[in-house]
């Protein structure tokens, strides 16, 4: 026991953000963002540990959007993957206005209590999403919106899995088995919302704050055409992240 | 655990993304292994808001060009239901490629990796034979701990192949193994037909000192057998065990 405990190395995640040197190259300088999309980032402090880098990440559509969602298909789908799941059925995957997305905690294996949490994370975010660009489809949404910020709170509905009033999916990465911070997620909503941008600069900070144990942020970029929409240059944009516990089987 | 967002402002019909997001999916991000692991948390979405080409008719799952659409209240042939689009076809590639691009990425970042490998299994019985092959050699300890430490230990490889899950169609006197560099030259040869080669030991050890590498198996000589598949992979260093070991705590 004395030499196996001896053997044991400890991680410590580093105490900067920089990039190792052989990874840079895989970091873009610039980039192509599709209109009509903003992003944004906030420090909530999610893991007690990080008393430094943001861990909130916000990307969103100026106006309600489709979507399409694709999902673990491990049996233990952890809060965030039902609760998402379920505004996507319940909305038919229509006027879907973005994803908030926080890292340092998975939000898995925690109950009814931990559906409640992913459901008033997306539920804020929604709600102040809605403030700032009222949707045409959406006014029942922007009524709890006002209420919401007047009252200062979000209520849940009793029903954990009523998703109704709420068009924002929900993610999150990090230990498993362990409740979010949720008043201190909660508290950072409203400077996600107001960090939002379309730079670079934006794109790239929000790719960072989905980081776990990643060494650099994962983010492209490109422009490319359609043969029906002559003289018209589309973008796509994309961010990921993931170094461990990875052989994703998602449907 | 890996999460994914990807937005354009191509104007897109939900049932069309919906496939598209689906088909993308299943050759890219379902194409890697770091570990092993399927996370509880898995997630990728996509979102199109239109945004390009306000107004516009959308890319849609019908696969109808805008000038092939009925108008308002007539009926559409029901062949015509299966034609794709050029639209449809152009935005499938487009964004199969980005999000291959964006799994690979992962791959370059896994925990304490040293090594990008892609793991090419060729003319199996079929598609689905094919990746279960790959998926065993890109998940074997051994076959990773091997490529960290730059020994072209092939006979792991061959084990790997010998227990994949379910498959009937190995053919130990069919299978040849390669490693084909990254730099381009000639690949590598290690087992022809099930026979080992005279391998030189010193340009295996060059090869293997590159971040990037292949591993090239064909299963079969038959000209029936078209079954192919690509997934990637990492080395598995001791750094994995020491990120990982107190990951919660």
């Amino acid at each position: 026991v004395s030499l196996s405990t001896q053997q044991t190395r400890r991680y410590s995640a580093p105490t900067d953000s920089a990039i190792p040197p052989n990874k840079a190259k895989y970091v873009p300088t610039e980039g192509t963002y599709p209109k009509g999309f903003v992003v944004g980032s906030a420090h909530a402090q999610v893991k007690a540990s990080n008393t430094k880098f943001d861990d909130l990440a916000l990307i969103a559509s100026e106006t309600p959007c489709s979507a399409a969602l694709v999902t673990t298909q491990n049996h233990f789908q952890a809060a965030p993957v039902s609760v998402s799941k379920k505004i996507m059925f319940q909305h038919q995957s229509k006027s879907i206005r973005g994803v908030v997305i926080n890292s340092g905690c998975a939000n898995a294996v925690t109950g009814k209590g931990g559906r409640e949490d992913a459901m008033r994370m997306a539920k804020l975010t929604h709600d102040l999403l809605n403030k700032r660009n009222p949707s045409p489809h959406d006014k029942s949404a922007e009524v709890e919106a006002k209420e919401s910020v007047k009252e200062g709170t979000v209520q849940i509905a009793e029903d954990d899995q009523d998703v109704s009033a709420i068009r924002t999916l929900v993610m999150s990465t990090g230990v498993i088995g362990q409740r979010l911070p949720i008043d201190r997620i909660e508290a950072k909503i409203p400077t996600l919302v107001e960090s939002l941008g379309n730079t670079h600069d934006h794109w790239l900070r929000s790719a960072r704050a989905i980081c776990t144990t990643d060494t650099f942020p994962k983010l492209l970029s490109r422009q490319f055409t359609l043969p029906s929409y002559p003289g018209i240059t589309f973008s796509i944009a994309g961010m990921t992240k993931g170094a461990g516990m990875i052989h994703p089987n998602m449907a | 655990t890996l999460l994914g967002v990807i937005c354009t402002d191509a104007p897109i019909q939900k049932t069309a993304l919906r496939t598209l997001l689906s088909t993308a999916t299943n050759s890219s991000f379902n194409r890697i292994t770091v570990d092993g692991d399927t996370s509880t948390n898995d997630s990728v979405a996509l979102f199109a808001n239109g945004m390009a080409a306000p107004g516009s008719d959308v890319v849609r799952l019908n696969h109808l060009n805008r000038a092939e659409l009925p108008t308002r209240g007539a009926s559409l042939p029901p062949r015509k239901l299966e034609k794709q689009s050029e639209d449809y076809k152009e935005m499938n590639k487009v964004l199969t490629s980005f999000m291959e691009d964006l799994a690979k990425l992962i791959v370059r970042d896994g925990e304490g990796a040293t090594k990008f490998v892609t793991v090419r299994v060729t003319k199996a019985d079929n598609h689905t034979a094919a990746h279960v092959v790959a998926n065993s050699i890109a998940t074997s300890a051994l076959v990773k701990t091997a490529l960290y430490g730059k020994d072209a230990n092939w006979g792991r490889i061959l084990c790997a192949i010998g227990y994949a899950p379910g498959n009937t169609c190995i053919r130990p006197n069919q299978t040849s193994v390669s490693f084909i560099p990254a730099d381009g030259s000639e690949e590598l040869k290690l087992l022809v037909n099930g026979e080992p080669q005279a391998v030189d030991e010193a340009r295996a050890a060059t090869i293997l000192e590159m971040e990037d590498l292949e591993i090239l198996v064909k299963l079969s000589n038959k000209e029936k057998d078209v079954g192919e598949a690509t997934v990637y992979t990492c080395d598995f260093s001791h750094e994995y065990v020491t990120i990982n070991g107190d990951y919660r705590t």
